[in-house]
């Protein structure tokens, strides 16, 4: 739960994702 | 319904009294203590009390089949109604039924034998380990092609994102991650059906947008169809 990697992948693809 | 719980369809009329010598059965699908279960009524609208009672499934996309004999207290007298569960494993004959989900089922009394079809909600199948590492998660998102992604809207649905969330877990839908971007909220789910296949899933939700964006990826697309439907009827019920 505390994987500061992980936490940036997870922003990283919503941030791809994201439709402003 | 404003309360969150594990979603159950209503019952439908599986065999009408007309098609069953008098038999009806009412029936609907739901999960219960980590278990597929058929919930029914049973109801005898003709003239001489029926005993006898059995019931088998024909093969099905995934090996449902009874855990147990049925039980209805017999004789069930003329104008007598009773309700019944019916524990389901999935270790039964698998053979892959179009519609995917239809399930032939034969109900035995003393009168005759009667066959009728049901569809099963495919959230019954949702195991309760259905949650994936996140880092498993990460990878297999990057792995399945965007060919295999397929979107969809959910409409009429007033729901906040924690709400989703938790609704969706009732449901062993379960919140891997959960981002929010540009006031959107995106949430990275997972679940596992009963024959291990793996569905990942996308919301995007925008407080106060009755419609929500569901995507999924999954390699097994015979479910997709199914899955969509599945998160409709958790999220509008």
């Amino acid at each position: 739960e505390d994987d500061p990697d992980l936490d940036d992948c997870f922003s990283k693809l919503a941030e791809s994702r994201s439709n402003p | 319904s404003g309360t969150s719980e594990v979603y159950t369809p209503a019952k439908q009329a599986w065999l009408p009294a007309s098609k069953g010598k008098g038999l009806e059965i009412m029936g609907t699908f739901n999960r219960k203590q980590g278990k597929p279960q058929m919930s029914m009524t049973f109801h005898n609208k003709a003239m001489q009390p029926m005993t006898g009672f059995a019931v088998q499934f024909n093969k099905n996309s995934f090996g449902l089949q009874p855990l147990t004999a049925l039980t209805i207290p017999t004789p069930l007298s003329a104008n007598q109604s009773i309700d019944t569960c019916l524990a389901l494993n999935t270790r039964g004959a698998i053979q892959r039924m179009d519609p995917l989900m239809n399930i032939q089922v034969a109900v035995k009394n003393c009168i005759d034998v009667f066959y009728f079809s049901a569809t099963i909600p495919i959230n019954v199948l949702f195991v309760e380990d259905g949650q994936m590492d996140r880092k498993v998660f990460l990878a297999t998102w990057k792995d399945i092609p965007p060919s295999n992604e397929v979107q969809a809207q959910i409409t009429n649905c007033s729901m906040s994102s924690d709400q989703a969330t938790n609704r969706l877990q009732q449901n062993n839908i379960f919140t891997v991650a959960k981002r929010t971007v540009d006031g959107q909220d995106m949430l990275y789910q997972s679940l596992k059906l009963t024959n291990g296949i793996w569905v990942l899933a996308e919301l995007k939700v925008v407080p106060g947008n009755p419609t929500i964006q569901l995507s999924l990826k999954t390699r097994a697309m015979d479910v997709v169809q199914d899955i969509q439907k599945a998160y409709t009827e958790i999220m509008q019920n």
